[in-house]
């Protein structure tokens, strides 16, 4: 489902470039549940923009379920992540003046689903991440793990074919985190492609594949018994 | 050095009350090594807030090194904060616009340091924390991870007599988490006081002591051997 080949992503600082990646290959098939993993500034959250259509290669090539990114315009890269990706962003990106509830209505206004339902699934989905009592706060007056879970409903609640989850259980309790696990594990079993971004290994072990990056590249790439 | 007396913090949202914290009465001594722990939401942060001199109670009281800071106007607490308290906040609170050095220079200024000694300090923090070749970045330019070791330097740098800091590893591959708690280690030898909001075990274990709250309110205060 997802095909990256040679995959740069360089920035220029004055006279000097920096490779965020550095020449990365990689081919994930549809329902695998993939760890990415790797040490601080390795380019995790760089491979997750460009996966999730957020952010273009400056070298290489992008197939995202068979068609190349790379030749899409503004209009259709913007069709591909509303419809068919869930992204939980490093630093949750909430639009800061909606309530928790009309954050997680947005996704569904893509699917054309009609207001008074989408106020359902968007309460159902908060209900489901123990934030029953907090719909209608803005995210400045939820605290941190909360906001993450108002990030992680946003994702899950068009039902996405892939989830990009990029440190999803960061600022969370681990009872907390086990709740949000069930959660994605849930999405898996449903048929969907799992990529996430962590750096814990209790939440690496829900994985059957773990990608390791170290300085822009693949260091290893081992497939595992989900346990 | 710190002292509680049933303290609360009060959110008033339309005709509903919230209490973040409900009557909170705690006493650290100097020197201690404080871990505190408890479920997203069971009011850390806002705990963490108070005691930083950044956010003032609804209710109770905080005498902080033999004063009372409800009697403080808003120079006096902000010479307290700049002056004896290191802050690192769960969501980094960088300034947007200048460089990791400058944001790392910044509480050196309060202290009278003339600007190429400051240069030199932020530098060396910098350094410590393997940021080396990251100084001239914008915070936009960084991984998460790297402005999270930013926001560290920048409230280590000026050796602060009580460094609060909320999940200060929660971004971190594991290998820089030890560096981290390695530098923050070093502080409490040099006889500083230490109050860390984690929720990952491995972290706690660097504490002599670990408060756990509830709905805010102190569900245990457990004294341990630092391992
Ligand atoms: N401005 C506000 N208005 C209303 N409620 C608020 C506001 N700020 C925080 N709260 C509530 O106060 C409670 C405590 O928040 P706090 O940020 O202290 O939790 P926390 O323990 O740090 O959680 P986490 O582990 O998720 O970071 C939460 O339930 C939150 O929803
Ligand atoms: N706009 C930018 N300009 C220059 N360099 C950048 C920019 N954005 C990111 N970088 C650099 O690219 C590298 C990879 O960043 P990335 O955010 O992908 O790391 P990461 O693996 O997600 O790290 P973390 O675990 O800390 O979140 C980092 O070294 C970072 O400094
Ligand atoms: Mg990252
Ligand atoms: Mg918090």
């Amino acid at each position: 489902i997802i095909q990256l080949r040679d995959v740069y992503r360089t920035y220029l600082m004055g006279d000097q470039s920096l490779d965020a990646l550095a020449g990365v290959t990689l081919n994930i098939q549809r329902n695998e549940y993939v760890a990415v993993v790797g040490s601080s500034g390795s380019g995790k959250s760089t491979l997750m923009n460009i996966l999730g259509c957020l952010d273009r290669a400056s070298k290489g090539n992008y197939v995202l379920n068979g068609t190349d990114v790379g030749d899409m315009n503004e209009n259709e890269l913007a069709k591909v992540r509303n419809r068919q990706i869930g992204f939980v962003f490093q630093s949750f990106n909430l639009l800061g003046r909606a309530s928790a509830l009309k954050n997680v209505m947005q996704p569904l206004v893509y699917r054309g689903i009609p207001i008074a339902e989408r106020k359902e699934i968007a309460s159902e989905a908060l209900v489901k991440v123990g934030l029953g009592d907090r719909m209608d706060h803005l995210p400045n007056e939820l605290s941190g793990g909360q906001r993450q879970r108002v990030a992680i409903s946003r994702a899950l609640v068009g039902n996405p074919a892939i989830l990009l989850a990029d440190e999803p259980t960061g600022n969370l309790d681990s009872k907390t985190s086990r709740e949000i696990m069930h959660l994605i594990d849930e999405l898996h079993d449903q048929g969907q492609t799992i990529i996430m971004v962590t750096h814990e290994a209790d939440i690496a072990k829900h994985c059957n594949r773990v990608i390791s990056l170290e300085d822009g590249k693949v260091a290893s790439d081992v497939k595992q018994v989900k346990s």
